[in-house]
């Protein structure tokens, strides 16, 4: 839960990413969320070192989507012994890219008045799922048969107990769109569509059986190395 | 929705899918 509900997009809760014993005292911890169609990199810094923390920066390394600060770190006032501040990074896509493995890793430096310290975190790709992702139900069908079904990744979602209903409506809270619903075989097959902030689209159909919570989600996309992700993601929202 | 043939066009992949 937390900062993300307004919109119904789903937010991790907040790890720590890099603990206290490895930067000095510097303790951070953050989350990330898409809010009103912009992604931010939630964070709260504590100081458990014996004196003031000041000059705080942050950089990102080259990431898969481009990831980087749209702003400076913005820590007002130096940070005493004890104290934490919870603040919220803007982060554009505009930044220089890089394949990275996983696909969502993030590395960032931090640096303030006592050192640099460096540390890897993972975002949610669902924070990358843009608000204009629903494909013209036309583009959908040719481009599902298009892209060839060797090439379709399988996922079972396990003991969702969601309705048919419930799924299309918390997945659109995350920018996941259903194109079209049919029934068959007494099975609902629901046709979902999603976009990249790269621009990149991603089909999926989820099929959902009344009497059994495990459904199935097939993912087809022409940069198929991203299916994985989306799989995992799907099942993030539907369990949050 | 309109029929344009797209909702015929839904259903059979959905058919074809639900029983391969």
């Amino acid at each position: 839960g937390g900062v993300g509900m307004a919109t119904g997009a789903y937010v991790p809760s907040k790890a720590v990413w890099l603990p206290a014993m490895k930067a000095k005292g510097l303790e951070i911890s953050g989350t990330f969320a898409r809010r009103g169609g912009a992604i931010h990199m939630d964070v709260s810094l504590t100081n458990k070192a014996m004196s003031v923390m000041t000059d705080f920066a942050i950089q990102f390394n080259k990431n898969s989507f481009g990831l980087a600060p749209a702003a400076p770190l913005q820590v007002l006032t130096p940070l005493s012994p004890n104290q934490t501040v919870e603040v919220s990074l803007p982060l554009s896509t505009n930044g220089p890219v890089m394949k990275m493995e996983p696909l969502n890793n993030l590395q960032v430096a931090v640096k303030n008045n006592i050192d640099v310290f460096y540390f890897s975190c993972q975002y949610p790709i669902s924070m990358l799922f843009v608000e204009d992702g629903r494909m013209d139900r036309q583009l959908f069908l040719g481009t599902w048969k298009d892209i060839p079904s060797d090439s379709e990744t399988q996922f079972q979602i396990k003991d969702c107990h969601l309705s048919a209903d419930a799924v299309c409506n918390k997945l659109q809270g995350s920018n996941v769109f259903t194109v079209a619903r049919r029934t068959a075989d007494a099975q609902e097959l629901l046709y979902l569509s999603l976009k990249l902030t790269n621009s990149i689209w991603v089909l999926a159909e989820l099929r959902v059986q009344s009497a059994n919570p495990n459904h199935t989600l097939s993912v087809r996309c022409r940069a198929p190395e991203v299916s994985q992700y989306v799989c995992q993601s799907f099942e993030l929202i539907l369990r949050n | 929705e309109l029929d344009d043939g797209l909702d015929e066009a839904f259903s059979r992949l959905a058919e074809c899918r639900a029983n391969p």
